[in-house]
């Protein structure tokens, strides 16, 4: 998280860290025995992360802590429409993990609830995007032991489609975006989510429940002017969520 | 030699002249033997005689014979002036058979020609009942009472007589004194008439167990007895009513002992008398009554049904308890309860007891807990409540239900549900929220 802030404890109790093989990665706690997450934080070149390879923290804001212990993955699910073999195509970036056991909830730990089926992304939202992922200290960027969040808007989709289409301008190779993608950021820059925190949550909060409004997928750079954080919209996937809970 | 079949004697039957109705041949000499079955008389009627008139049948003649006894001697026909025609008068033979015998002679009357005769004949019962006395002093068909039957009669005797192999004269008899109907009627021999003899005779009441006899001696009552310093003694002649377990009673005198209750099953009684003095004896009527058991008390926290006055053999109680008991006995439960009142006067089992039921330990609740609201021990109308480990969980449904042991041993809600509730989690809610107050 760039530009953010030391979260304390407890006030992002759905956050998850998960290791996948050295690589960092974040989730959401939104069941007992469910996390969800970024397909590409579990699918690398067309490989699936096995279950042993997962390990997945949940209910700390340090990684340093003492008690760090790790839950353990029963099962996999990596949206079917996502195909991204060459790090170009992040539409349904979206990714479920099965736990063998279920958890059972305090004050460090809690489900963010899912997105009702008339949500709605307004322009300007303030979204809460959090992560354990590089973050910058003193103008030097490093990656964070500590969880950081930082307040970003929902972003119009034109905007955030003309940036992109700038970047492409400049640089090869840089992703599109879809429907089932949104954006969310300040166009000065200095605040965004960044590498290590994708799979994260971006939360939206009504009526003093927070939602999963987006997971973290991807973005040009971290926080440069003129760029913003691209998000799944979990909202397009709500049928697959729960189809996906019930079958397993 | 057997008597073959079809050739029993008939009934009835029908006898005719020879070549009837056309005139019968001279020189005749024909004779038919008729017969019924035993113990019925033949009646033999003319329907049509026509033989050839003559002083004393003189020439032509039709004879009536039983045995060689002449009943008849019959000729000419119904307008002649002379003859001897039977007319429409039947002939009744003394026994079951009957000859009749035709005697023709050379001549015939040239301008009238006799046809014979035609006659029917049947079976008529005797009733040797009404039949007098023999004279030869064999006394009566039947010393006591006759029975005539359809071709025969039967004996049969008084109460207290049998029967004689003779099958006609009866004699004193105390056999067969085993009475066992649940009511009846038993007299000494020739009452209310002295017997001509001693007698001694054993009559034992026995009926099924459950069952109490009840004596009634009618008031008609003689048994001769011996007055003694000591009173009436039923020395020689006496009537003893043996009741098990109980002493022996002899019965005597003029005065009947009325109403015996025995409370018991099985009753004896020995009659006795000798050949010398005079008892006209006695007669009673005995009746049974079912055993009766113990009033079966009460069941607290239930009911015993049917209340009844009295409980008697045979007799069912049943006990239920009342809403939230449950039946138990000797430390187990029993689903239903019913006894029965003995022949021996017993209930075959003690009441049960009704002992309040519980609903053993509510369900769990995962992710939350159970609160006592009232009662105890989990048992009938206890009310529990549950409750979700807040904040982080709350009910399914959001209303905080109570649940009350009822009596079908289910925890139940005012909403009759018995499933537990479900904690479900509570989403987006964290307990502390990112406060900021830089502007």
């Amino acid at each position: 998280v760039i530009g953010g802030s030391k979260a304390p404890d407890n006030t992002i109790p759905w956050q998850t860290l998960l290791s996948i093989d050295g690589q960092r990665g974040g989730g959401m706690v939104i069941a007992d025995r469910w996390i969800m997450t970024a397909a590409h934080v579990l699918k690398h070149n067309g490989i699936s992360a096995s279950n042993e390879s997962v390990r997945i923290y949940m209910g700390l804001t340090d990684v340093k802590a003492p008690s760090l212990s790790p839950v353990s993955a029963a099962s996999i699910h990596i949206h079917p429409g996502y195909n991204n073999l060459h790090g170009l195509d992040y539409n349904n970036d979206i990714a479920l993990i099965k736990l063998q056991d279920p958890i059972t909830f305090n004050s460090s730990i809690m489900p963010i609830c899912l997105p009702a089926e008339d949500a709605t992304y307004v322009t300007g939202m303030m979204g809460l995007v959090s992560g354990f992922g590089i973050t910058e200290i003193d103008n030097r960027r490093i990656l964070s032991n500590q969880l950081n969040y930082v307040q970003l808007p929902v972003v119009e989709q034109g905007p955030c489609s003309d940036s992109i289409t700038l970047a492409k301008k400049t640089r090869d190779s840089v992703p599109s975006l879809t429907n089932n993608m949104f954006c969310a950021g300040v166009p000065e820059g200095g605040k965004d989510s960044c590498q290590g925190d994708s799979g994260g949550p971006f939360a939206l909060r009504d009526d003093g429940r927070f939602w999963a409004a987006g997971i973290v997928s991807w973005g040009v750079d971290c926080g440069h002017r003129g760029t913003y954080g691209v998000y799944t919209k979990v909202t397009n996937y709500l049928d697959w969520i729960n189809k996906t809970m019930q079958e397993n | 030699c057997w008597r073959l079949p079809g050739s029993e004697p008939l009934m009835h039957g029908e006898v005719k002249s020879p070549e009837y109705p056309r005139p019968y041949p001279p020189n005749l000499q024909q004779q038919w033997d008729l017969s019924v079955p035993e113990g019925y008389q033949l009646r033999l009627t003319f329907t049509h005689l026509d033989i050839e008139a003559s002083a004393g049948c003189h020439y032509d003649a039709l004879t009536v014979l039983y045995d060689e006894k002449v009943l008849g001697k019959f000729c000419g026909h119904e307008n002649s002036a002379d003859g001897h025609h039977p007319g429409n008068q039947p002939i009744l033979s003394p026994g079951n058979r009957l000859t009749l015998i035709l005697q023709t002679d050379d001549s015939n009357p040239e301008r009238h020609q006799n046809v014979g005769f035609l006659a029917q004949y049947q079976a008529k019962d005797i009733d040797e009942c009404s039949a007098p006395e023999p004279e030869d002093g064999s006394g009566p068909l039947c010393s006591q009472i006759c029975l005539n039957t359809l071709g025969s009669y039967l004996c049969s005797c008084h109460h207290g007589f049998e029967l004689r192999s003779d099958q006609r004269s009866c004699v004193l008899s105390c056999r067969g004194g085993i009475f066992d109907e649940p009511e009846g009627y038993l007299s000494s021999p020739g009452y209310p008439n002295a017997p001509t003899h001693a007698v001694s005779c054993q009559y034992i009441i026995s009926v099924e167990s459950g069952f109490t006899v009840s004596l009634n001696f009618t008031d008609n009552f003689n048994i001769e007895s011996v007055d003694t310093q000591q009173g009436p003694n039923c020395l020689h002649h006496w009537l003893q009513v043996t009741i098990p377990d109980r002493e022996p009673m002899k019965l005597c005198g003029g005065k009947s002992p009325g109403l015996i209750v025995t409370n018991s099953n099985t009753v004896t009684l020995d009659y006795h008398t000798d050949n010398d003095g005079m008892s006209n004896g006695w007669s009673l009527d005995y009746s049974t009554h079912r055993v009766k058991c113990p009033y079966p008390g009460n069941v607290a926290k239930g009911r015993v049904t049917p209340v009844l006055a009295e409980y008697l053999y045979r007799d069912y109680i049943f006990v239920r308890c009342d809403q939230g008991y449950k039946l138990m006995m000797d430390g187990q439960e029993m689903e239903s309860f019913s006894t029965m009142c003995q022949s021996n006067g017993q209930w075959h089992l003690p009441l049960p007891e009704c002992h309040i039921i519980d609903c053993g330990e509510p369900k769990p609740l995962l992710n939350g807990g159970v609160t006592f609201l009232s009662g105890f021990q989990n048992q009938y109308r206890s009310v529990v409540q549950y409750h979700c480990n807040e904040p982080f969980y709350s009910l399914l449904g959001g209303v905080n239900v109570s649940f009350t042991c009822e009596a079908d041993r289910r925890w139940r809600s005012n909403s009759d549900i018995v499933v537990s509730p479900t904690c479900i989690p509570v989403c987006g809610q964290p307990t502390k929220l990112i406060r900021a107050y830089q502007r």
